[in-house]
């Protein structure tokens, strides 16, 4: 559940 | 202390600034580029899942920028994963939403969308014609009251940071991050004379939310009559945030 949103949030930024 | 409301506003500027799609130049110079007839014509002849699709794509990419907006609001990477996804499940959507009304010409009543400006009739294959008018409608109203970027941004902010979200684990701390973002906005307009617009902007996310309603009114509608459109082309962080 929230796959791409985890990574989204984890991605450091950008 | 002031200095730090200062920062605070600095920040969630610079990240406003930093993750907005299109600059308010660009835009501008752009503002008479219009869809023709024909451009217009193969909008409205698309079938509606089709149009759907085209929507959901575009709308999932505006709420990317905006997912990066939130990681930059002071506060906001402090909160657990959980809480941060709530709130990115409930605001994405408005926070695009006031992002639109940067993309809208009041002056022929369109929108910026797929590279030029385009009036509700460009819409008009999704079969929502009451959504997209209440969504006019209130990118309307958002110009109307002539927003600096400095207050959109804040407003955008505060729009996502908001402790009445379901599901939070730790209200608390999600209020205190809500808290130092209402002083900014709070300072930002006492600063520029406009502490009226305050109340204004309090009633707009009245309106905002009455149109996330609508809009996942529409999308079961949407799923029911096109199951396989909905589950399989549209974009996984569309589904995620929506479905």
């Amino acid at each position: 559940k929230h796959k791409i949103l985890h990574q989204l949030l984890q991605n450091s930024t950008s | 202390s002031l200095r730090n409301i200062d920062e605070l506003c600095a920040s969630i500027v610079r990240s406003h600034r930093e993750t907005s799609q299109y600059r308010v130049e660009e835009l501008h110079a752009l503002r008479w580029k219009l869809f023709n007839r024909e451009e217009i014509q193969a909008y409205q002849s698309k079938s509606v899942d089709e149009m759907w699709q085209h929507c959901a794509i575009r709308l999932t990419e505006a709420v990317q920028y905006v997912v990066e907006f939130a990681k930059h609001i002071p506060g906001f990477r402090m909160l657990s994963q959980n809480d941060q996804i709530a709130l990115l499940k409930t605001g994405s959507m408005e926070v695009v939403l006031v992002r639109m009304s940067r993309l809208f010409n009041t002056e022929n009543n369109t929108v910026f969308f797929d590279g030029k400006f385009a009036g509700t009739e460009v819409f008009k294959s999704l079969a929502c014609g009451d959504l997209i008018t209440a969504v006019f409608d209130f990118a309307h109203g958002m110009c109307a009251l002539k927003l600096t970027e400095q207050q959109i941004a804040l407003f955008s902010a505060l729009v996502l940071i908001n402790a009445d979200r379901p599901c939070l684990e730790d209200k608390g701390r999600v209020q205190r991050v809500q808290r130092s973002v209402e002083f900014g906005l709070t300072h930002i307009l006492h600063r520029d004379n406009q502490e009226s617009l305050m109340h204004k902007l309090y009633q707009r996310v009245a309106v905002l939310r009455s149109l996330c309603s609508l809009h996942m009114e529409k999308l079961r509608w949407f799923s029911q009559r096109y199951p396989l459109t909905a589950h399989s082309l549209f974009p996984p962080l569309y589904k995620e945030l929506f479905a």
